[in-house]
C-alpha cells in the first residue's frame, strides 16, 4: 500500500515539492539539494546546519581564517607545514560560478608518523561535482607529483574520503622533497568536463 | 606560446580538534 501513495520528501519544509513512493524516498532524500548541510569546515566541530545557499556565507562569516581565492589555477601555499601534530590548512576557490573547499589535513598517529592528505570539495550537489575534475601537484626541482578526481560534493564526507586514501596523499618524506622553507606550494587546477 | 601564472595565497595552518589527532 505504501508503494502506491507518493509522500512529500521530508526537505519539504525548506523547498523541495518532490513528492514519490515510499522505497525511493530514502534515496531521493540522500541527495536532495533542500537537505540542510553540515558546516563542511574541517576540524573545526562546528554544530551548524543549513541551506546549500548558506554554506557559503556561513563559511565568510563564521570561520574568517578560510580565505577565498579567485581563478581556476591557483597555488596554495601551506605554512609552517613541518609544525608538529595534527593541522588543517583550509581554503576556498571560487571559479566557473561556484565554490570549492580546498583541505591539506595533516594527522599524527601515536608513534609521531604523519600523513598529509589534500582534497577538494565542490560546495554543490554530487551531479554539479560531476561536471569538474581538480587537479593537485607538488612541483619542485623537476619532481612532479600529481593527483587528479573529482571532487567531492557537499553531500560526501572529507573524513571519509580521507579514511578510504580517495585524495592526495603524501608522507613526511615527501614533504621534504617538495617543501620550501616550510612552506608547501600546492598548485590547484579546476577544470569543466 | 603564454604561460599564466597563477595567484597565490598563503594558508595559516589551524589547529586539529584534539580528540581527532589520533585517528589514523
Amino acid at each position: 500500500v505504501a508503494n502506491s501513495v507518493l509522500f512529500p520528501c521530508t526537505y519539504a519544509f525548506s523547498g523541495c515539492h518532490i513528492t514519490l513512493p515510499y522505497n525511493e524516498k530514502v534515496d531521493h532524500e540522500k541527495v536532495c539539494k533542500f537537505r540542510p548541510y553540515p558546516c563542511p569546515c574541517p576540524g573545526t566541530l562546528c554544530k551548524w546546519l543549513g541551506s546549500l545557499e548558506a554554506v557559503v556565507r556561513h563559511l565568510t562569516n563564521e570561520h574568517d581564517h578560510v580565505i577565498t581565492l579567485k581563478g581556476e589555477y591557483i597555488i596554495f601555499l601551506a605554512t609552517n607545514i613541518n609544525l608538529i601534530g595534527g593541522f588543517d590548512w583550509v581554503m576556498m576557490q571560487f571559479c566557473y560560478g561556484f565554490h570549492f573547499m580546498l583541505v591539506l589535513q595533516k594527522q599524527e598517529n601515536r608513534n609521531g608518523d604523519q600523513q598529509f592528505f589534500a582534497i577538494v570539495q565542490l560546495i554543490g550537489t554530487r551531479q554539479e561535482a560531476e561536471g569538474f575534475v581538480y587537479r593537485l601537484e607538488l612541483r619542485r626541482h623537476r619532481r612532479r607529483l600529481t593527483w587528479e578526481a573529482t571532487p567531492l560534493s557537499i553531500h560526501e564526507n572529507i573524513a571519509t574520503a580521507i579514511k578510504n586514501r580517495d585524495c592526495l596523499n603524501f608522507d613526511t618524506g615527501t614533504v621534504q622533497l617538495f617543501e620550501e622553507n616550510g612552506d608547501l606550494s600546492i598548485i590547484v587546477s579546476i577544470n569543466m568536463c | 606560446r603564454t604561460y599564466r601564472v597563477p595567484k597565490e595565497v598563503r594558508v595559516e595552518p589551524q589547529k586539529f580538534a584534539e580528540e581527532l589527532i589520533h585517528r589514523l
